[in-house]
């Protein structure tokens, strides 16, 4: 029957409505919530 | 030795890297050195050097303090790697075969480590060399490798990025779980790296999508595998919950994929993953609003998406094999020679173990059933555009009796996968989900079935149902092509025998 | 018979590297007791997302001398926090891949002072990357040629009078004054000068 997701989304950082949607998997620390007690630097880009 | 000596050069790379940054000219002079001095002049000495670096980076980390910093030595391979690959001239050999080199002798050591070592075997500075390369190539490759002041350079390295990446995803294909158990965690960690899988996701061209479908079919072919009914390791469900959140990522950040590769990433859903099978099925292509599939007055017909067919990526007819023909011939002139042919191809030489829900083996093929009833939902969908809907609505058209002969012909196992099949297109509003939804309900309203009507019907109840009773999400196109059942006029669902027997699932209608 | 696997700079891993294929061609019916111990101790190994974070070899020191204290921080910032994003900075351009992380959440909350510093201060880092987008965010543009930001200061004038609204410049002195300074009445605005960010 599966779980409720809400809390899932909720670690993912993915709002149960439609407002706020933007990209996780670019800040995404890990596949388990255990392993994501850190957030990651992501990819960023500095000119000259 | 050769070995001592290889190894006495990286670690002074190692201190140099601690001292200076990283764009220090001292850095650009020491490897011009090594080249110069032959270290890495000669495949040999690549592939010796590479062993080298790996087992000293390996070792650094098993004796560091655990508390202080144990990647210095892994990291700096990992800058020396990304620069030898953007400092060097590559004239003997491409880049995209040096490094292809390199990662083999990485993959070799991982073997031998990982062979050896069996429960003692340590996967954290492998991921880190590999995560830490990502990174590195990350930084460099920004904007297109703007930072490359040579515009030769930069162009070589703009056409070699979808290599670098290709490499990488070959190099995680071939450690796949199922081959090296001991590596698992860090491969789940690794498919879905942030540096990684939204790369490979916006490669132009779809590039990386190929490769993708591979890794992700890897993981579920491992869970496949090792899930039992009545048993699953409590290390498999750890690997499932990862498995989760990374679909769930996906199908936030690029629903297109899933939407376009569903058929794949289901050939190797095992059936008991609902849930997984639902957030699949129910990724929406990115602004498309979806009219409530609950509200009573919706019909599916007027819903302006169903004009259009889904795009794919994959086209299952690779996947028909000995009846592409008889398929599509039948579709353009149906006979009963053709029919039979098809029919009767639809079974494997002899059973297989499967873990579906009640039942325990299969002896269908079906990725074949799969294959049939994507490709000929595609056709319909051309058909119609090409031609005019009632073509395909049709329930004369080779389309429908095509399918409708698979139920009629077949037992209940093979209704059981077609009608699964079927189910399986269901998806947000668009032309396949509608046809699909048109032929469920003559199905399921027909009166030519004889005395297969009763298990017919029950078939396509029990599909639709365990994809709605789950927790959400809900496919659009099950929820509505049920709802469609329950509102149809004449006797209501409720009164037939299969849902009496039942009194759980009698409820559930009743509520729904 | 292959020559790679008489080679002896290949061997053993080859063969190790050759062993994995046995699983893959004959997969197991249930999870040998071997495998399940080593897919458990790959759990227990389980990389973590410090793992997997961005590799610093070289401590850069302060890009530009300025005095601190000895118990200044040298470690980054690595927090997590799944509070909801504030809304009313829910502008498409800034709802990027960086809004719902803590350390922009964090900077959003600095004065314009501790932005100026740490941009200044930390060049090249992500931190300078950050300061940079959230000055952005508040209508600071960065100019390529002195270096400096600038913000453009938008006055509605009272009606009646020959302009709407009257248009002043402000730069940040980062090199002398360490302040936020009117432009003359020469400042010519030159769009190619500014960064595009």
């Amino acid at each position: 029957l599966g779980i409720d997701l809400t809390p899932v989304l909720h670690s993912l950082g993915i709002p149960s409505n439609q407002q706020g949607r933007h990209r996780v998997l670019e800040t995404f620390q890990s596949p388990w919530v255990e392993t994501s007690r850190s957030e990651v630097e992501p990819r960023f880009f500095v000119p000259e | 030795t050769d070995q001592e000596k290889m190894s006495l050069v990286f670690t002074e790379w190692v201190k140099l890297l601690q001292r200076v940054p990283d764009d220090d000219i001292s850095v650009v002079v020491f490897i011009r050195q090594m080249i110069e001095k032959g270290v890495l002049s000669s495949t040999e000495g690549m592939v010796k050097f590479t062993n080298a670096a790996l087992e000293l980076s390996v070792s650094s980390f098993k004796e560091s303090d655990p508390t202080s910093d144990v990647f210095i030595a892994t990291d700096a391979f990992s800058k020396l790697i990304v620069k030898l690959l953007i400092l060097q001239e590559f004239t003997d050999m491409t880049r995209a075969d040096y490094f292809k080199l390199m990662i083999s002798v990485i993959t070799m050591v991982i073997s031998e480590d990982h062979g050896r070592m069996r429960e003692g075997f340590n996967e954290r500075p492998y991921f880190r060399l590999i995560s830490s390369l990502l990174c590195e190539w990350e930084c460099v490759s920004g904007h297109n490798f703007i930072k490359m002041g040579d515009q030769q350079c930069r162009s070589e390295l703009v056409e070699f990025n979808f290599d670098f990446y290709n490499i990488i995803a070959s190099f995680l294909h071939s450690t796949q779980p199922i081959a090296f158990p001991g590596f698992s965690f860090a491969w789940i960690t690794l498919i879905s790296h942030r540096m990684f899988l939204p790369k490979m996701l916006r490669l132009p061209e779809k590039a990386g999508w190929a490769k993708l479908v591979l890794l992700f079919t890897d993981l579920l072919k491992f869970m496949a595998q090792y899930t039992k009914k009545n048993d699953v390791p409590d290390a498999v469900s750890v690997v499932y919950k990862g498995a989760l959140r990374i679909f769930l990522a996906v199908a936030n950040d690029a629903p297109g994929f899933l939407v376009e590769n569903h058929y794949e990433l289901l050939n190797n859903l095992p059936h008991v993953y609902m849930q997984l099978r639902n957030i699949i099925l129910s990724a929406i292509p990115k602004n498309l609003v979806v009219p409530n599939p609950y509200d009573p007055n919706l019909v599916i017909d007027d819903v302006i998406g169903c004009h259009d067919a889904p795009t794919v990526f994959y086209d299952p007819v690779q996947d028909l094999h000995a009846l592409k023909k008889p398929v599509d011939n039948y579709l353009r002139i149906p006979s009963t020679s053709l029919q039979r042919a098809i029919t009767t191809g639809i079974f494997k030489p002899e059973y297989q173990k499967d873990n579906g829900i009640g039942y325990d083996t299969v002896s269908v093929d079906t990725k074949l059933i799969n294959a049939i009833v994507f490709h000929v939902g595609i056709e319909a969908a051309l058909e119609k555009h090409k031609t005019t809907a009632t073509a395909i609505f049709n329930t004369k058209s080779s389309y429908y009796t095509l399918l409708a002969s698979l139920l009629n012909d077949g037992n209940s196992e093979v209704r059981f996968h077609v009608v699964q099949a079927i189910a399986n297109q269901l998806r947000y509003p668009n032309a396949h989900t509608h046809w699909f939804n048109y032929v469920l309900k003559n199905f399921f309203f027909a009166e030519d079935w004889g005395s297969n009507k009763a298990e017919i019907q029950e078939i396509i109840v029990r599909t639709l149902l365990e994809r709605i009773v789950t927790n959400k999400p809900h496919c659009w196109g099950a929820v509505v092509t049920f709802a469609d059942l329950l509102k149809a006029p004449g006797a209501s669902i409720t009164t037939f025998q299969f849902i009496k027997d039942v009194p759980e699932v009698e409820l559930i209608i009743k509520h729904l | 018979q292959y020559s790679a696997f008489q080679n002896p700079l290949f061997s053993p891993g080859l063969n190790y590297w050759l062993e994995t294929k046995r699983t893959l061609i004959q997969p197991h019916d249930t999870m040998p007791s071997e495998m399940a111990s080593q897919l458990e101790s790959s759990l227990l190994n389980c990389p973590d997302s410090l793992d997997a974070d961005t590799p610093s070899l070289h401590q850069d020191v302060l890009s530009m001398p300025h005095p601190t204290s000895i118990f200044f921080p040298n470690e980054t910032i690595r927090l997590v926090s799944n509070d909801p994003i504030d809304i009313s900075r829910n502008h498409p351009k800034h709802n990027d891949i960086y809004s719902g992380t803590s350390l922009a959440r964090i900077m959003s909350k600095f004065d314009l002072d501790t932005l100026f510093f740490i941009f200044y201060h930390y060049q090249g880092s992500y931190e300078q990357f950050l300061s940079a987008r959230e000055l952005t965010i508040r209508g600071w543009q960065f100019n390529k040629v002195n270096r400096c930001w600038f913000y453009k200061e938008v006055e509605k004038l009272p009606p009646g009078m020959e302009q709407s609204e009257e248009i002043s410049w402000r730069y940040f002195d980062y090199q002398k004054s360490w302040l936020a300074r009117r432009c003359g009445a020469e400042f010519v605005y030159r769009e190619e000068e500014f960064e595009r960010i």
